[in-house]
């Protein structure tokens, strides 16, 4: 564990607890992404089934149970509690585009043939690119809550954080794993487009809207 | 050994 880890699991969890309290206080899913929060499930379920054959630390265990608790409630929230409030019309993103590929792709590229790994590199894949569909949303809609905008940058943080500790991990410790690596690049190319807008506009208090 | 098998981060 070191401070850019830490910072970056923060992170995680702040975005994650921003979304389920944005919903419930407003009692309204408008602006998310069912799709993505879909994948988020699916990256969550695939990645933490190692919850119940390796044991890291109880910082982790803890952490993982967070996770998945939070986002079966989001998913809970936005296709049953608050179901009406979703914005199905603008969530079009066909998502098997990104998990059909994925799913390919970590049968190619993997450490190990076992059920377990090739399952946690699929987790990996599709983490890099669930956030697409809410990306594509915002796009459609041409803008955002200012609450959505600082789950976003939250979430696009955390990947970038931990990009910083695989640098200092390599140097520590000699730990490279060039999947996550990589994978973890490309999660936070993603979000840059998104980072500049929430830099020069939501920062200075303005409503996250493209021209 | 280049890589954890036990992924130890989240």
């Amino acid at each position: 564990m070191n401070i850019f880890r830490l910072s970056g699991d923060l992170s995680h969890l702040l975005a994650i607890l921003l979304l389920l309290v944005k919903i419930w206080k407003t009692r309204s899913c408008a602006g998310i992404s069912g799709k993505s929060q879909i994948l988020f499930a699916i990256v969550y379920t695939t990645r933490y089934l190692d919850l119940f054959t390796s044991f890291v630390s109880v910082y982790n265990s803890f952490m993982k149970v967070v996770f998945l608790t939070a986002s079966y409630g989001t998913l809970y929230l936005m296709f049953f509690k608050f179901k009406p409030t979703y914005d199905h019309n603008h969530d079009s993103f066909r998502i098997l585009y990104l998990i059909i590929p994925s799913l390919v792709l970590s049968f190619i590229i993997v450490h190990v043939y076992t059920v377990m790994e090739i399952l946690w590199t699929y987790s990996i894949y599709l983490e890099a690119v669930a956030i697409m569909p809410q990306l594509f949303m915002v796009s459609r809609t041409g803008e955002a809550e200012t609450i959505t905008s600082h789950y976003l940058f939250a979430l696009g943080s955390y990947r970038a954080l931990y990009i910083l500790n695989w640098i200092y991990r390599y140097y520590t410790e000699d730990f490279l794993d060039m999947i996550v690596i990589i994978a973890g690049i490309v999660q936070t190319i993603l979000y840059c487009d998104f980072f500049y807008l929430y830099i020069t506009k939501v920062l200075k208090g303005k409503r996250l809207s493209l021209p | 050994e280049s890589f954890k098998l036990q992924h130890d981060e989240l």
